[in-house]
């Protein structure tokens, strides 16, 4: 249903959220 | 033949919101289908504050890209520095 | 020929403003008969509304798509600059002999985590 797709796009995103700001983080101490 | 499809898919969509208004019409009176009406309505605004949460999930979404492709721009410089220096 | 396309013409015309109007009085019809009150929406109201959630949804999935598709391949292009950073340093040192000091357990798990 569309409740249900908001949901898992809802879920992708900021599952991909946290990964980035992971990512971000270890960039910058490694450019530190 | 394809403007005629085009026509024919119109016209169609038309006449189904208005098969969907008739199977609407007499909703109000019957109070099972009233019940069901007011689902509907609590489903549409629990769905509009997830696309209000989404919204904002794809506006930081899009600041961490802008983030991450300063990084990119800074580690190219590092990177044309130690060549430099090599 | 030309005439009969005309007359042709004009019958969808007519056919569209005939469903057109057929729309428009079932709608006024239900709308008066079930006037928006607190809490409890017309049936036009919710179809409205719900075609309205829909066309958001697919605007936000429109906007999600390349914006997670740019991310994957700029953090690519991080690893890639980083990886040939690092290869340039480690030619560096063999160069001018210097010791570089090893890597911070922070710093580590930062390789990892870019892996």
């Amino acid at each position: 249903t569309l409740k249900d797709n908001v949901n898992i796009l809802l879920d992708k995103a900021s599952l991909e959220s946290q990964e980035s700001i992971g990512f971000i983080k270890a960039t910058k101490v490694l450019m530190k | 033949s394809s403007d005629l499809e085009q026509i024919c898919s119109y016209i169609n969509e038309k006449i189904s919101n208005i098969k969907t208004c008739l199977s609407l019409r007499n909703c109000g009176q019957e109070p099972t289908l009233k019940t069901v009406l007011n689902k509907i309505g609590d489903e549409i605004m629990v769905v509009n504050e997830l696309l209000n949460k989404l919204e904002l999930e794809v506006q930081y979404q899009e600041q961490t890209t802008n983030t991450l492709k300063e990084l990119s721009a800074s580690l190219e410089e590092d990177y044309k520095d130690v060549e430099h220096l090599k | 020929m030309e005439e009969e396309v005309d007359k042709l013409e004009l019958m969808f015309q007519k056919a569209d403003s005939d469903l057109d109007y057929i729309q428009f009085r079932l709608e006024y019809e239900i709308k008066t008969n079930h006037p928006d009150s607190a809490g409890e929406k017309n049936p036009v109201t919710l179809l409205q509304e719900l075609s309205a959630i829909k066309s958001r949804y697919q605007t936000l999935h429109a906007r999600f798509k390349p914006i997670a598709d740019e991310q994957k391949e700029t953090k690519s292009r991080i690893c890639a600059t980083f990886n040939k950073t690092m290869a340039t340093l480690q030619e560096l040192q063999k160069l001018t002999a210097l010791e570089l000091s090893p890597l911070t357990e922070e710093e580590n798990t930062a390789v990892q985590q870019l892996k």
